[in-house]
């Protein structure tokens, strides 16, 4: 472990309770892309299984179980506690899109051909690109409120974090898992655009305004 | 390959 993944999982944590905590308080789930969050929970879903059959550490494995409880408490909380609130007519991006690619990519790309090792760069891949509908979602409603905004950031840190990690890894252990990092960078890249924004308008007080 | 090293990463 070092300072940028410890990092990164922070900032991770950090925007899975910002969100959750918007919507629970807020009792809202307006402007949130519930596809995304399904994308979430299926890449996390895929990912940990490992869970119950490999014990790394109690961090780890205590963060795995937070990660999949947090993004299905959030699903539930769309689609049914406050499905009233759920803004399904912005909410279009055909996650098929998303899923089909990379089951494709992880057939191709893979450490071994065993179900845990497809199903980890399966949802390697997928979590690349599991933020598209929500950013297609703001881009369609124009804007995105404030909490949802650093909900984006601290989202969209945790893996550019996670890249200085594997930089420090490579050049102190060697460690390189190319799947990873490049799935990383594509992933971190998605939210370039939207850190320019976030950072020129929301830190200057401003709403986040998508220009149409 | 990684799969034998331990995915320690989240």
């Amino acid at each position: 472990m070092n300072l940028f993944r410890l990092m990164g999982d922070v900032s991770h944590v950090l925007a899975v309770f910002i969100l959750l905590a918007k919507i629970w308080r807020t009792r809202s789930a307006a402007g949130i892309s519930g596809r995304s969050q399904i994308l979430f929970t299926i890449v996390y879903l895929a990912r940990y299984m490992d869970l119950f059959f490999s014990f790394i550490s109690l961090y780890n494995t205590v963060m795995k179980l937070l990660f999949i409880s947090a993004s299905c408490a959030t699903v539930y909380l769309i689609y049914f506690k406050f499905r009233a609130t759920y803004d399904g007519n912005h909410d279009t991006f055909r996650i098929e899109f998303v899923l089909v690619p990379s089951l494709l990519l992880a057939f191709i790309f893979h450490y071994s051909m065993s179900f845990f090792e497809l199903a980890w760069s399966f949802s390697i891949f997928l979590e690349a690109v599991a933020i598209l509908p929500q950013l297609f979602m703001v881009t369609k409603t124009g804007e995105a409120e404030n909490i949802t905004s650093h909900y984006l950031f601290a989202l969209g840190s945790y893996r550019a974090l996670y890249i200085l990690n594997w930089i420090y890894r490579y050049y102190t252990e060697g460690h390189f898992d190319p799947i990873a990092v490049c799935a990383g960078i594509v992933q971190t890249i998605l939210y370039c655009d939207f850190f320019y924004l976030y950072v020129t308008k929301v830190l200057q007080g401003r709403k986040l305004q998508v220009l149409p | 390959g990684l799969s034998k090293k331990v995915k320690d990463e989240l």
